[in-house]
């Protein structure tokens, strides 16, 4: 499996804060939630209207999910599934290895 | 050999230093590849000089890949050029042209640690390898580590924080080889690109102030005329504009740094896409990414031969 399959379940989730409010909701609650930044890079350069992407793990998708809903914080997923979307862009590296 | 070497894969460190070989022994004349030092884990930090090598030359351009290392696209990036600039060469009249007055160093993966780290462990890094003796997490934001503004804001003093800034400016052995390198080619070189992934936007300092550079009306102008050179490949829009405004403020980067020491065109690149893909942008998107990026680039140095 592909780096040991770690990554099964998990997901890119892009939120957008509208206002200074969610900003600050977002920073407070990233201080007490490990998820890996994709943009910005980390979570004091978070600002208004500004796409955040996260990768959250598969354990903490749920939890991250229900607290951006009860905060009225709008989330779109980018990658529901971050082990499956490598393996499809690795699957052209096996037959590579045939070729 | 290079004629076989697929540009529209990513490839792991090993096939990247075997090729950088390749390409030295196919164009002894126009290339000259040696190492600026070593990384935290021991490994060569290799430059490729490209121009040609029986000619004078009084101005360079420098360009490093792979400063974060889940940024597979940039790397990727710095071999797509280094192809395109030395098979043009002897058909394509304005790469010769810039082959001929201009030194173009090239460093395909500046955080080779990291990046064999992202192929092997990790696909989601993107630091350094460094050990810090006190703390359990590894790694430095090799573009935050750089000695200008030094871990002020934009930048984390916590070293689990991907936007950690390092026990002190330069603490990084990749750092200090490219930041001793450039200091030592400051009077010759007219720009510092650093390409990094995503968000497709062109980035100029500053990144750690809002405010405007002295020569803005020069930069505005080779950033517009390079957005738009790569709009005309495949009609990808990119932003453009400085740092700080543009994307967000970060302290201790190479482009302010480059700048601070005389380097009048700093440029970072933030590759496709915009989110959907990410760090995983797919192979296939590697060819337009890298055409399209090409001609932008293209733009910048051709832009260093005549004067603003």
């Amino acid at each position: 499996q592909l780096y040991r399959n770690r990554y099964d379940g998990d997901q890119v989730l892009r939120i957008t804060p509208r206002g200074h409010g969610e900003v600050q909701f977002l920073k407070e609650l990233f201080q007490n939630m490990t998820v890996d930044f994709w943009q910005p890079s980390s979570a004091s350069l978070i600002c208004e209207d500004s796409s955040v992407d996260v990768h959250v793990g598969h354990r903490r998708t749920r939890t991250l999910k229900t607290q951006l809903q009860q905060a009225f914080i709008h989330y779109e997923v980018l990658i529901s599934n971050l082990q499956k979307e490598m393996e499809k862009q690795t699957h052209s590296w096996s037959s590579r290895k045939r070729r | 050999s290079e004629l076989q070497y697929n540009y529209e894969v990513y490839h792991p460190l090993g096939e990247i230093q075997r090729w950088m070989f390749e390409m030295n022994r196919t164009y002894p004349h126009l290339v000259d590849l040696f190492s600026i030092g070593r990384s935290y884990e021991g490994r060569p930090l290799y430059v490729l000089q490209l121009g040609n090598r029986s000619r004078h030359y009084r101005k360079a351009m420098w360009m490093d890949c792979g400063v974060h290392a889940r940024e597979w696209i940039s790397p990727a990036f710095c071999q797509w050029f280094v192809r395109e600039a030395l098979g043009s060469y002897q058909h394509d009249s304005t790469m010769r042209r810039l082959m001929n007055h201009l030194r173009i160093f090239v460093m395909p993966v500046f955080n080779v640690d990291g990046y064999h780290y992202s192929w092997k462990t990790d696909r989601f890094w993107r630091k350094t390898r460094s050990k810090n003796a006190k703390y359990h997490c590894r790694g430095v934001d090799a573009n935050r580590n750089w000695k200008v503004k030094w871990c002020d804001e934009g930048a984390s003093r916590h070293p689990c924080d991907d936007t950690y800034c390092g026990p002190f400016p330069e603490s990084e052995p990749e750092v200090r080889a490219a930041a001793r390198f450039l200091r030592k080619n400051r009077k010759r070189l007219q720009a510092y690109i650093s390409i990094h992934a995503y968000a497709q936007m062109l980035l100029y300092p500053y990144s750690y102030k809002y405010a405007t550079i002295p020569n803005f009306n020069c930069v505005e102008t080779a950033a517009q005329n390079a957005v738009t050179a790569l709009y005309s490949a495949h009609g990808v829009r990119y932003r453009y504009g400085p740092a700080s405004t543009t994307l967000y403020v970060s302290s201790g980067s190479s482009i302010d740094w480059a700048y601070r020491h005389g380097v009048p065109y700093a440029f970072a690149f933030e590759l496709r896409d915009t989110g959907h893909y990410g760090f995983l942008l797919p192979e296939a998107l590697i060819t337009p990414t890298c055409t399209e990026t090409m001609r932008a680039v293209r733009s910048i140095a051709l832009g260093l031969l005549r004067k603003c």
